[in-house]
């Protein structure tokens, strides 16, 4: 499977819609300091249904959402959605792909996400499904972001073992 | 438990061999418990001798060779559970240029078998990459994102 | 004890707003108390704003915006107990190609009436340097010393 | 007044006598990793008289003294001296240059530092007056080491006036 494109509406620093096409293979994001390389990745997690605010660098998940210095063009509103090709040769070809989305709206208290597979409202937990089918999981390795590896560093000893251990 | 914890860290460590030589060039690297008898109670280490030295625990070592180590060890990790997509922020930050170039090109040998993105400022990765995204603010307040040529990309503004 | 501790905040504040509009070629930086009225027992901010962008606090900046910003205050410190030489170790690490020259600028500038050194594996470091000092090891145990001249550091293996 | 030379003898990755001289301006030290940069910077905090051992990244001041794998030439001594061109306009040309060195030397117990001053030996706090009529001070933010970067990033608004108190 690979990750065939992702469209941000209103997520971080990606005002209005932009549509981001990926392809298979060895992809290098660059850019100046601050243009927003990372908060693709932040979008990536969020689609993916993360739980915490704080791994995707935000205090709370509100602040995911698009704020500019013209306080009457921000919304309370952002989404997320990714299209997955899941190249499996045992479906026709237009059932091969799949569209994930996530959007956050307000609500009373504070805000809410909805998860959507293929346009179908559904739980996080077949968010998790599908993931465990992909082999796709957050909490290891497969995601080192900014800073991570001086991390891994400072580690103590008895922190590595932890590691191991939730590894088993 | 105890079991599959040994599994585990003898995979990891066994991996950690193999990548760590690739990305230093020849040095070795592999970890160690505190207490063999005690798995399940004892530290990890991990120890390292970059191509050329004597073995040093992690702490002994400069910056970069911290760096391309924990690196090692992550990629060791990795290789248990492989994963369809890896997203990599940076890793190469405090690598000189020919340590970069070795790590750029174990991430071209893994995007055969999945979808590799590595967020990177240097021209190290650039050589080694299939596609290059360029993401830029002209307003510093939306991102733009473009498709560059992987080519062209050699004039981009990353490095220096 | 209060009196001396307001001068010294206000002086790094104007201090941090000078350099930081240098370091980030026309961004705004500040420090902030939590507590006006009790300076001594409150927590001190630092907030920036990069060129065209919203102020914000420190931690919902970008990796590159952070460091800048910590260097800035760094250097706004620094001028309160001028010293006659600055030892400075890869701290443009973080940084894009026209935050690294701006920040090696600046360092030539304070060059002019301190002696500077500065490790850095960075051709925009390089392109302000006055005097090179190569540094390698050949045993891999060793480490030795070279003068390399400027216009030669060029070619080094440096970056990428 | 600037630092004109330093020599390092046995100290850490510097295996017998290297002399290395300075200039005044700016200078860029460069290298690949691991070959010894850091190490300069530590020479000079190890000269000018840092008590810590940790602040010069080692767990005990005999850790600073060269190892090889060849476990016959390792010694159990090593020193770093730094001559200090002071510009003293109102000292004769020759007065004008100081040379301090600092060396470990091996005891029952662990290591000993000495201190000379143009050959004579003198005590720790000489050596701080000394620096302190340079005003070079060690503690301050002139001397920023690898990674310092990351920890005033971290740094939370209470050790930041912490910080500014011990400035004041
Ligand atoms: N007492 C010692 N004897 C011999 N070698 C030592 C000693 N102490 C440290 N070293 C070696 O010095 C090397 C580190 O040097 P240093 O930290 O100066 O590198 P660096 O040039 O700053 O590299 P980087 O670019 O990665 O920061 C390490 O490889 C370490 O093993
Ligand atoms: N909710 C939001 N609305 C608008 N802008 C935001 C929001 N959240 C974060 N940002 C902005 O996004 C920018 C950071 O982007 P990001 O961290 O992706 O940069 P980067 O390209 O990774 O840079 P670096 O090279 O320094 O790591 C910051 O300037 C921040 O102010
Ligand atoms: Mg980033
Ligand atoms: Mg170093």
């Amino acid at each position: 499977m690979f990750l065939e494109s992702l469209e941000l509406h209103n997520f971080k620093s990606f005002g209005n819609r932009k549509k981001v096409v990926f392809k298979k293979g060895f992809t290098v994001i660059s850019g100046p300091n601050g243009s927003g390389k990372s908060n693709i990745g932040d979008s990536l997690l969020f689609v993916l249904g993360i739980r915490s605010s704080k791994a995707v660098r935000a205090e709370r998940l509100g602040d995911l959402i698009h704020k500019t210095s013209d306080e009457k063009r921000n919304r309370d509103y952002c989404s997320v959605s990714v299209t997955i090709d899941t190249e499996d040769q045992e479906k026709l070809p237009e059932e091969r792909k799949i569209t994930l989305k996530r959007e956050l709206v307000a609500e009373m208290d504070g805000y809410k996400s909805n998860y959507y597979l293929n346009g179908i409202k559904v739980r996080h937990s077949d968010v998790a499904e599908l993931l465990d089918s992909l082999h796709i999981y957050l909490d290891s390795y497969s995601f080192v972001l900014q800073g991570d590896i001086n991390n891994i560093v400072k580690m103590t000893g008895f922190e590595r073992r932890k590691l191991l251990e939730s590894i088993s | 438990k105890r079991k599959i914890f040994l599994e585990i860290y003898s995979a990891i460590n066994e991996n950690m061999k193999i990548i760590y030589r690739e990305l230093s060039g020849g040095g070795e690297a592999s970890l160690e418990m505190s207490e063999e008898s005690d798995p399940l109670n004892s530290e990890i280490y991990i120890r390292a001798r970059p191509k050329g030295k004597s073995y040093s625990k992690l702490e002994a070592l400069s910056g970069g060779e911290k760096s391309l180590t924990a690196l090692a060890f992550i990629m060791a990790v990795q290789r248990i559970n492989p994963s369809p997509i890896y997203y990599l922020d940076e890793v190469d930050m405090f690598l000189d240029g020919s340590n970069a170039e070795r790590v750029g090109k174990q991430f071209k040998i893994n995007s055969g078998t999945s979808q590799v993105f590595a967020v990177s400022l240097r021209k190290a990765m650039l050589k080694y990459a299939d596609h290059v995204i360029g993401v830029t603010s002209f307003d510093g307040e939306n991102t733009e994102v473009f498709e560059k040529s992987v080519s062209e990309s050699g004039n981009m503004e990353v490095e220096n």
